[in-house]
């Protein structure tokens, strides 16, 4: 199982730190920030990182891009230039394979899914958003999250992922759709699940490398003076929740989905050039 | 008692509500926010907002410089131009009121402090902060405070402290100096108070517009799934230092440092002018 991953926000949105909590690594421990002065001038650079692991007994190849530098400096425009790029590089790159000689073992490193984050700060989508997203939203698949969930109150969150939803309908944004169920096949409870992850969208997430202790057990957490946030607990963070879709559940359709739809509207733009 | 004070900072940073909390008002009830389109183009308003209240017996007229829009947008290059043009107003209106013939009451407008928000997300400070503080700093009092400190844990907030206080040096970025005791009148316990008070900029501070239920107390706070954050708890959030700082006791020497520090600073050079 091959599956690519692209993580975009400004820094500072937990990224990384949602990245090892998904999947139990740490890619970015000897990571270089940029200081202020580096960063006055627009830098979005392309890192990537690839992981086996086993989730299920389903092993998988994980490949993570990130975007470090993006949306950080006070001129931000067209910073989001160098994101598109990178999944359509990879597109291009699946075209060239495709259309060559030896087509048998043609490596799929196109970017299956994007996960984009939003600030719990913002009141919605902000101008940089808005912009990447729409570049992004016919090459990719996109999933929105809201980065740093525990910086709100359940009632600010209700309200921020209802203005995120207003805002990517009314800037005409697709997100990736999860798909709906043969109403023949899957049953009732199914359904039920089903819908309540496409109302979720976007997942509101927290991530931690440290592990505390709650009730004598040892969980990933942040330690506040006024309690404990936990990574895995449904009723504090989405994050089991996205994990669930891009290891387990969800991960074929990310796939085909950008094989049948994103990929072959690309091809056909290329072939018409 | 008159008292300006001007608030900088991107929005989504709790200023308002921080404002709301220090001196229990409601000044923003009917505030118009801009949408992400309004936002593509940079525009930094100032909105001003004039109260009366009494702290501990002193009757104050306290006016409040709001600026929305600042570094909200794609590109933010200068977008602290219309901050440092307010200022420099005020102490070129007291110039010209002073350089009258009337001089007998002179309405005191100038800024006499400038709480500067920095995000809790930031790894110390970003580019838009430094052009700006560095703009202001010769200017106005600065007073540097981390917003929504409630999203750091007690680790990540120390660690976020001494990284603005390492940029502010890097850049010789001078905010707000606490005056030093004098040693003959002050005892000992003023003077390590005095001393904390130093260290403990940027202040850590916290907002909220909810009042909450903590045994049995009625208190400003904000509640989450994992515990309620208390504004006024000096274990959770320095706002109630930074409110006794601005009204009890350092208000005399803000308007003295604005009077005789950066006004004078301000009057030679337009003079030599
Ligand atoms: N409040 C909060 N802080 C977080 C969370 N995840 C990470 N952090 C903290 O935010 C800081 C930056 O996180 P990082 O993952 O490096 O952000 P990135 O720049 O987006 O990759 C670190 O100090 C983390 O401890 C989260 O879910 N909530
Ligand atoms: N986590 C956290 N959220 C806050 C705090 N203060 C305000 N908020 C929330 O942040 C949102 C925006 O606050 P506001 O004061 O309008 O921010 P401003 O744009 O800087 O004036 C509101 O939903 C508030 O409830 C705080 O101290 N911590």
């Amino acid at each position: 199982f091959e599956f690519t991953l692209m993580v975009v926000g400004e820094s500072g949105l937990g990224k990384s730190t949602l990245i090892n909590s998904l999947f139990l690594t740490d890619l970015y421990k000897d990571r270089k920030v940029p200081t202020a002065e580096e960063r006055i001038e627009p830098t979005v650079s392309l890192e990537d990182h690839t992981m086996d692991f086993e989730e299920k007994g389903v092993r998988m190849r994980l490949t993570i891009i990130d975007t470090p530098g993006f949306a950080d400096s006070v001129n931000n425009t067209n910073c989001w230039d160098t994101v598109v790029k990178c999944v359509e590089d990879r597109l291009g790159k699946y075209l060239h394979d495709e259309s060559g000689l030896n087509r048998r073992h043609i490596n799929d490193s196109r970017v299956h899914c994007c996960l984009y984050f939003i600030s719990p700060f913002g009141r919605g989508l902000r101008p940089v958003d808005v912009a990447c997203l729409t570049a992004l939203h016919d090459r990719v698949n996109i999933l929105p999250v809201i980065g740093k969930a525990d910086c709100l109150t359940y009632t600010e969150l209700r309200a921020l992922k209802q203005q995120v939803r207003d805002d990517l309908e009314r800037h005409s944004i697709r997100t990736y759709e999860f798909p709906d169920c043969d109403s023949e096949e899957e049953d009732e409870e199914y359904k039920i699940e089903n819908q309540k992850l496409k109302e979720s969208v976007p997942f509101a997430v927290v991530g931690s490398n440290m592990v505390v202790e709650v009730n004598g057990r040892k969980v990933r957490g942040r330690l506040y003076p006024w309690g404990i946030v936990e990574v895995e607990n449904m009723l504090h963070s989405e994050s089991a929740t996205l994990r669930s879709v891009l290891v387990q559940t969800h991960t074929q359709d990310l796939k085909d989905s950008t094989a049948e739809h994103h990929y072959e509207a690309f091809r056909s733009q290329r072939l018409q050039m």
